[in-house]
């Protein structure tokens, strides 16, 4: 099984 | 006043065709610089990143900046009524617009028609993506990449590709069985069928299938993708549009749970 990780994990938001 | 002229509206077409099963709405930032568009898939998971040139258009003038919030599907009902080799001029009147105008002319200027589209506010928040050196850069045919995530996406939900200096390899596994594709590095790397990999150290990495099949509506544009990948970091994968720009996806990876 494997976990979908989301952008945001990586991505800094402005 | 904004305007810019696209000799073809075909490459118009095709850059919407490569982001409207992604995003259902965007903004387009129209500067001095050319138009770009940044905004991820509802499930945050996925992002486009679209960058064309002014000095791509035809004709290009933006007095100041301003943000379109466009519907792609809205966008997209328009552009297919434009024939491929009509010329396409979009058009805002005010700094702050509220609608946006696709006039289309065919080549022997004997048919013009325009279309008027509303606008929309769209709070979207921009992401900054750090620069990244990557461990693997593959460059290989486009429809080659559109062809394994297709034939791929029948056996599983997850695609793992793993990259070295021998090659690259895209596998997938489920209920009917597994599949596995390799391809070597080429050694002519100018045509348009290479396999080109500059690695610094081997990768594999787990991606949804369904993203990748999503980002291949881009072949029509290039005829090579470039696939950039580092251990645990999203996936980069890149499209040139002509001489004027790209489109560029990132795809976050899935984790042993």
């Amino acid at each position: 099984n494997s976990l979908q990780l989301e952008l945001l994990t990586f991505f800094c938001q402005h | 006043m904004f305007e810019a002229s696209l000799a073809q509206s075909a490459i118009l077409k095709k850059v919407l065709d490569a982001i409207k099963d992604l995003l259902n709405e965007a903004n387009f930032e129209c500067t001095d610089d050319g138009i770009k568009v940044q905004a991820m898939d509802n499930s945050h998971v996925s992002l486009v990143s679209l960058e064309l040139r002014s000095d791509g258009f035809e004709k290009y003038r933006c007095d100041r900046n301003l943000s379109m919030g466009v519907n792609l599907a809205s966008m997209a009902k328009i552009m297919r009524c434009s024939s491929n080799s009509d010329k396409v001029t979009i058009k805002a009147q005010d700094d702050n617009p509220d609608k946006v105008s696709f006039i289309f002319e065919s080549s022997n200027q004997e048919r013009i028609s325009d279309y008027e589209m509303k606008l929309m506010d769209i709070d979207a928040d921009q992401l900054g993506i750090p620069d990244t050196e990557y461990s693997c850069v593959v460059k290989m045919p486009s429809a080659e990449f559109a062809r394994i995530c297709k034939d791929l996406n029948q056996f599983g939900e997850s695609l793992v590709i793993s990259c070295s200096k021998e090659g690259i390899k895209f596998s997938t596994s489920g209920d009917l069985g597994s599949a596995n594709v390799k391809l070597a590095q080429t050694t002519d790397a100018d045509k348009d069928d290479a396999v080109t990999i500059e690695m610094r150290s081997p990768v594999t990495l787990t991606f949804a299938c369904r993203y990748l099949n999503h980002f291949t509506k881009a072949t029509p544009l290039s005829s090579q993708v470039q696939l950039s990948m580092s251990d645990e970091i999203p996936l980069l994968v890149e499209y040139r549009i002509g001489d004027m720009g790209c489109i560029k996806y990132y795809l976050a990876p899935k984790i042993d749970d």
